[in-house]
């Protein structure tokens, strides 16, 4: 991640979450 | 987020479904005949014919149906998340959907897309829908994170 390139840290606070719900357990999965 | 911007966001997610009638407008949603199409695709053994039978499709400006629908819609979800997902909402304002109806308000409507946001994100196949919102514009990913993140802060299982 590139210092001072805020899009890089948007994105890879965006794909954190989104995968940690991925692997979230649920009632369904 | 004000609301206008998270329905907004939540109208490009709805857009990725493939239903009837695509809507164009957030107003086009405040029917629940979108919404309706939508819980059907996340979890069709649960919103079944029968279920789906009950929601009058041919709504109009008739505001007594579309109220008569939204609580359809909203009891489904409410119903969803007990029995299937084992999840109760807590300190989570319900929408109104009689606001929705009479009045398409956004901050109610904001509220009962965050649900079925969250029935998506979380039913057997949440893999499909998470992917698709992770291929979505940053803007509208944030938008769906918030709104996600939120109705999480108000779960217990």
């Amino acid at each position: 991640m590139e210092p001072g390139k805020p899009g890089a840290t948007n994105e890879g606070v965006l794909a954190n979450f989104f995968n940690s719900l991925l692997s979230k357990k649920t009632g369904a999965g | 987020m004000t609301s206008h911007e998270l329905c907004e966001s939540l109208l490009t997610w709805v857009q990725t479904f493939n239903l009837d009638c695509s809507p164009e407008s957030v107003a086009e949603l405040t029917d629940g005949v979108a919404l309706s199409q939508i819980l059907r695709q996340i979890a069709p053994t649960f919103f079944n014919t029968g279920w789906y039978s009950r929601i009058k499709k041919e709504v109009g400006d008739n505001w007594r149906i579309r109220v008569s629908n939204l609580k359809k819609v909203l009891e489904g979800i409410l119903d969803f998340y007990n029995d299937v997902l084992g999840q109760q909402i807590c300190d989570f304002k319900l929408p109104d959907v009689t606001k929705i109806a009479e009045r398409r308000d956004l901050d109610e409507l904001g509220r009962l897309l965050q649900l079925v946001l969250g029935c998506a994100v979380n039913c057997e196949h949440k893999e499909e829908y998470i992917n698709v919102i992770m291929g979505m514009e940053e803007s509208v990913q944030h938008a769906v994170m918030n709104a996600i993140q939120e109705l999480m802060s108000k779960e217990i299982p």
